[in-house]
């Protein structure tokens, strides 16, 4: 039964195709409420750990399991009623636990949602509180935000037990600047980088607390957002978000860019532009890098797909009758683009 | 970009720098 009395799962597997990307199935949360964001979270009831879709509006956190390819089924609903959901966290290696940042404006709250294993009641448990600026969830069960205070900033890192409760705490060195975005730097296990409000690329050695580095970005491109980084042949690249890049004759108006930095002199080179297809208008206004994909809503209420690979925008996604997109994300595994709407719909796209 | 723009190269960086920061 795909029916819940005030949720409901839309199936769809038709072969609508726009460039690369195929619609799967499309859920529809019939509250009516404002989707504030959508994830991915892998729950196991019996045994074997399934992909579930996460959806999030201002009150509620819902948790929607595949029943065959198109059709899901919403498993359970966490109610928020003190403080609006801002965003989903999503924990990459965690089972059966959700994390939401919750806040007026910005984020005051950072809460796991969880599921009772001896009486399946749902529970809520706030594992931090204060000004939070940024939150990113890391590999092997970790947390890592900033927070501000009048007079300092802290960065701190929480460990997670498989159970769900936080065992540990850790501070790691605090720049001057407040710390907007997070990113691991893949091919380096304890290695993490920040971007801060004066537009810099800040280095952290997560084992030993240590701030390595700190790199500046660029006038050009002021407020930048980091969300991917990866080191190879001793430099570090980092792709980064523009929401207020300004358009150049050379480049366009990009959404994402590539820089690789040299860690040892903090010297740094653009190495990559993503930008609208020769025709095509809009801005950044939010989006999610995985892998070698990069994708983003824009202004114009389109979704754009870039492979990083190939420096191209590899498919455009027009706005749906229901109204321009407002969410993209990729799911945890395999190449699905989860794309949401303001009235709640989220369709699942398959990405090849 | 060559070495020439972005100064020295170390492949170690990570680990020459954890040895240079304040602990």
């Amino acid at each position: 039964n795909t029916m819940m009395p005030d949720h409901m799962a839309v199936s769809w597997s038709g072969s609508l195709r726009e460039g690369s990307l195929r619609l799967v199935s499309k859920l529809k949360d019939l509250s009516g409420s404002c989707a504030v964001d959508v994830s991915t979270v892998w729950w196991e009831e019996s045994g074997c750990p399934e992909l579930c879709v996460v959806t999030a509006c201002e009150t509620s956190v819902s948790l929607w399991k595949p029943l065959s390819s198109d059709q899901w089924r919403n498993m359970c609903t966490w109610h928020l009623t003190e403080k609006p959901v801002i965003q989903i966290v999503p924990l990459p290696d965690v089972h059966n636990l959700v994390c939401a940042a919750l806040g007026d404006l910005e984020i005051g709250e950072l809460r796991v949602l969880l599921c009772s294993s001896e009486d399946s009641s749902l529970k809520q448990s706030v594992v931090k509180t204060g000004n939070i600026k940024a939150v990113l969830g890391l590999k092997d069960r970790r947390l890592v935000s900033s927070s501000r205070t009048f007079q300092e900033q802290q960065v701190e890192i929480i460990s997670f037990l498989e159970t769900g409760r936080n065992n540990k705490r850790k501070t790691l060195m605090a720049p001057k600047e407040t710390v907007l975005a997070f990113a691991e730097v893949e091919g380096i296990r304890d290695a993490l980088i920040g971007t801060t409000t004066v537009n810099s690329v800040v280095v952290w050695n997560l084992k030993t607390g240590q701030l390595l580095k700190k790199m500046h970005v660029g006038y050009s491109y002021p407020a930048s957002v980091c969300h991917r980084a990866y080191s190879d042949s001793g430099l570090l690249f980092v792709v980064l978000s523009h929401p207020h890049a300004k358009e150049s004759e050379s480049c366009g108006n990009p959404a994402f860019r590539v820089i690789a930095f040299n860690p040892k002199t903090g010297r740094s080179a653009g190495v990559m532009f993503l930008s609208l297809p020769p025709g095509h208008t809009g801005r950044y206004l939010e989006g999610e890098v995985k892998d070698a994909s990069a994708a983003a809503v824009l202004t114009s209420g389109t979704i754009a797909v870039w492979d990083l690979l190939l420096g191209d925008c590899a498919t455009l996604l027009p706005p749906e009758s229901g109204g321009p997109w407002s969410l993209v994300r990729w799911s945890a595994r395999d190449s699905y683009l989860l794309a949401g709407q303001k009235d709640g719909s989220v369709c699942v796209y398959s990405y090849s | 970009c060559s070495e020439s723009d972005l100064g020295p190269i170390s492949l170690n960086w990570f680990e020459e720098l954890s040895l240079e920061a304040p602990p």
